[in-house]
């Protein structure tokens, strides 16, 4: 599939998103 | 265990087995779910979002794994 860079940068921005919340669960529960 | 209920570690399994850069669409996972609640699949979905296991990518029907890419 070919992506347009708009839809690159909103996947990556979601993805970092998604990390930075993995995170602070993973924080949470410690 | 990681926490994840039954139907949530199969929602990820499903979303993690793809590995096209859109992810996986909310009706391929459905069909591949034959069976699963459409509010089942919808809640496990927010789940993992929330916690971080998956994040939205060209639209809010389509999903992929922060693990392993």
């Amino acid at each position: 599939t070919c992506l347009t860079e708009e839809q690159k940068r909103r996947i990556e921005e979601n993805r970092q998103k998604a990390l930075a919340r993995r995170a602070e669960r993973l924080a949470i529960q410690k | 265990t990681n926490g994840l209920t039954p139907h949530q570690n199969q929602v990820l399994f499903l979303i993690k087995s793809c590995k096209g850069s859109e992810g996986m669409g909310f009706e391929e996972l459905k069909a591949r779910l034959q069976g699963m609640n459409v509010n089942t699949i919808k809640q496990a979905l927010d789940f993992l979002s929330n916690e971080g296991h998956i994040y939205s990518t060209v639209d809010d029907d389509h999903y992929k794994s922060t693990d392993g890419d």
